[in-house]
């Protein structure tokens, strides 16, 4: 479980750093 | 919101980027609050509620199957915070959509990506926690052992103790090495290494005053209240090392975002 909590926790980290670039792009366009 | 201080070195590493990110992108939308039109954030949104939804389910699974009641109760919190930001960020996908200017809806963004910063790092913080009791309660465990060599006084008992404290030992010198390399607190970590390496010096001197004080009591010779009084001695400085060892596991740093 330790494991995989940590493992979706990464997965939910790089999906918001995705999306928080694809704001910021639009925000410094 | 948190940026920098985080207790472990794989916390620090899975929210640091992000935290920093999302710094940025709060600067970024109060400088210029009137941007551009916002370009279609769905499929990222959706990618992020998914990961949401996944971590939340291994969350339950955890906290359903977990002994640990703290643990039980403060994780339900967290599910619900990073919840509601996702719903935030799917709000704001869909006021985007009928207006790409939508001053609410980069709000919206910002608040849904904070909140699930925040929402994560409570939910790994209290994760981590949990870990940490269980360390803690391996190390009560060693001293419950250690109480036991004031009642020994044959040889066979001193062999029985041995026996029963040699793999609680082992599993505490693993678990506390492990936790050491984890922290990010340096002063923390070199405690922690300090207080085992002089527990484990002990171990030694802790048998041979035992063997002493048995010997002793079984041949009738004189010494027998020094005899206990160094037994005594010796225990209790390895309790005062695990009891160390448990106050620097416990330790939250001043600075610590909770």
């Amino acid at each position: 479980n330790a494991a995989e909590m940590v493992k979706q926790a990464k997965i939910l980290a790089m999906a918001t750093s995705h999306l928080v670039n694809a704001i910021k792009g639009d925000a410094e366009a | 919101m948190p940026t920098t201080s985080y207790r472990t070195k794989t916390i620090h590493s899975i929210l640091d980027p992000v935290a920093q990110q999302v710094g940025q992108l709060v600067i970024l939308h109060e400088q210029a609050e009137d941007g551009n039109a916002m370009t279609d954030l769905t499929s990222p949104i959706k990618i992020v509620d998914q990961a949401v939804s996944n971590l939340v389910v291994v969350g339950k699974q955890t906290a359903s199957t977990s002994k640990d009641e703290i643990l039980r109760r403060e994780m339900p919190p967290t599910f619900i915070k990073v919840e509601k930001s996702s719903g935030l960020l799917v709000e704001a996908s869909d006021m985007l959509k009928q207006d790409p200017y939508s001053v609410p809806a980069r709000k919206k963004l910002i608040d849904g990506a904070r909140g699930i910063l925040q929402g994560t790092s409570e939910l790994l913080f209290v994760f981590d926690e949990s870990e940490v009791r269980k360390i803690v309660k391996i190390c009560e465990g060693v001293l419950q052992l250690l109480a036991v060599s004031e009642v020994v006084d044959t040889m066979a008992d001193i062999l029985t103790f041995v026996q029963s404290l040699t793999p609680v030992v082992t599993n505490m010198n693993s678990q506390v090495a492990a936790r050491r390399e984890e922290l990010i607190n340096a002063s923390h970590a070199a405690q922690l290494a300090q207080h085992l390496e002089q527990f484990q010096r002990l171990i030694p001197l802790l048998v041979s005053s035992m063997k002493i004080y048995v010997a002793i009591l079984d041949q009738g010779k004189p010494g027998k209240q020094e005899a206990w009084e160094n037994r005594t001695y010796v225990a209790s400085k390895m309790i005062y090392h695990i009891q160390e060892i448990i106050r620097v596991l416990q330790a939250v740093d001043d600075d610590s975002f909770r």
